[in-house]
C-alpha cells in the first residue's frame, strides 16, 4: 500500500514536465526515504535522477519499496487535469497494474479521480558516487535557460570554462560565435539572483545543448541552478525542490579525439 | 563531430 498526498500539488505537474523531455518511460522507486527516480534517455548519454523526500510530503505511507513504471506523457497528461492549487494524492498498491491520482480543490467542492497503467520497465540503475568537482557555479535559473536557448540559436554545443574570473558559456555555429561570461555576483536584492562561482582547478568542458536545453525544463522548481563541473564526470545540473529533494541531470562532455 | 561517452563509462552499474 502506498499513498502519498502533497497540497501543493502543483509541484508533481513541474517535476513531471522538467524530465519527461528526456525521459519518455521511466520507472519511480517508493521507499522509506521518498519518491524516487533514476533514468536515462534514449541514448544513454544523460541521466535524471530525482528525489522527493517523504518528510516533505503531507502525507507519506509506504509499507514496502516499490517500483512502478510510468510513461511520463501520460502521467502530465492527468496531472494536467489538475488545478493548480489542487491538493493531489498518489496511491498505488503491490501487485496492481494501475495507480491513481486525486484531486482536490482547495475549498473540496470538486474532487477528481484517475487511474492510470503501470508499465513494465527494464530499467538500468547505475550507481552514482559523491564526488569533489573542480568548479561549482550557482546561478539564477532563468539566466541559464536564457543562455542555453541564445547559444542554442547558434551554435549544437556550449563550452563551459570556469577561471576565477567567473564563468564562460562559448559556442560557435555556421552563422557565427558566441561568448557570455558571468562573473561573481553576490551584491544583489535577492539571495536568489546571485551568481557565485567555487572554483577548485579551472576546467573548461563541451556539452551538447539540445541536452542542456532540455535540462531548463526544471527552471520553474527552482530559482538557483547549481552546475558542478569536473574533466572526469558527467557535469551535474542540479535544480534544488524547497523541503523536498532535488532533480539532477548528469551529462557526459564531449571529449577530443 | 566531438564522440561523446555513455554514461555507463562513467558509473557503473548496480
Amino acid at each position: 500500500m502506498l499513498e502519498l498526498r502533497l497540497v501543493q500539488g502543483s509541484l508533481l505537474k513541474k517535476v513531471v514536465d522538467a524530465i519527461r523531455d528526456l525521459v519518455n518511460d521511466a520507472s519511480f522507486d517508493c521507499s522509506a526515504t521518498g519518491f524516487s527516480l533514476q533514468a536515462m534517455d534514449s541514448s544513454h548519454v544523460a541521466l535524471v535522477a530525482l528525489l522527493l523526500r517523504s518528510e516533505g510530503f503531507d502525507h507519506y505511507r509506504c509499507d514496502r519499496n516499490i517500483s512502478m513504471g510510468m510513461n511520463l506523457n501520460n502521467m502530465a497528461k492527468m496531472l494536467r487535469c489538475a488545478g493548480n492549487d489542487d491538493i493531489i494524492t498518489f496511491k498505488g498498491d503491490d501487485g496492481s497494474d494501475t495507480v491513481s491520482f486525486m484531486f482536490e480543490s482547495p475549498t473540496q467542492d470538486k474532487i477528481s479521480d484517475f487511474e492510470m497503467k503501470l508499465m513494465d520497465i527494464d530499467s538500468e540503475r547505475l550507481g552514482i558516487p559523491e564526488a569533489k568537482y573542480q568548479a561549482i557555479v550557482r546561478m539564477p535559473s532563468t539566466e541559464f535557460a536564457r543562455i542555453c536557448k541564445d547559444l542554442g540559436s547558434i551554435g549544437d554545443t556550449v563550452v563551459i570554462s570556469v577561471t576565477k574570473e567567473g564563468v564562460k558559456f562559448s559556442t560557435r555555429g555556421d552563422i557565427g560565435s558566441a561568448n557570455i561570461v558571468c562573473r561573481q555576483n553576490t551584491d544583489v536584492d535577492k539571495p536568489e539572483q546571485a551568481t557565485t562561482v567555487e572554483m577548485n582547478d579551472p576546467v573548461s568542458l563541451t556539452f551538447a545543448l539540445r541536452y542542456m536545453n532540455s535540462f531548463t525544463k526544471a527552471t520553474p522548481l527552482s530559482n538557483q541552478v547549481t552546475i558542478s563541473l569536473s574533466s572526469e564526470l558527467p557535469v551535474v545540473v542540479e535544480y534544488k525542490i524547497a523541503e523536498m529533494g532535488y532533480v539532477r541531470f548528469y551529462l557526459a562532455p564531449k571529449i577530443e579525439e | 563531430a566531438m564522440p561523446q561517452p555513455r554514461m555507463t563509462f562513467y558509473f557503473r552499474r548496480f
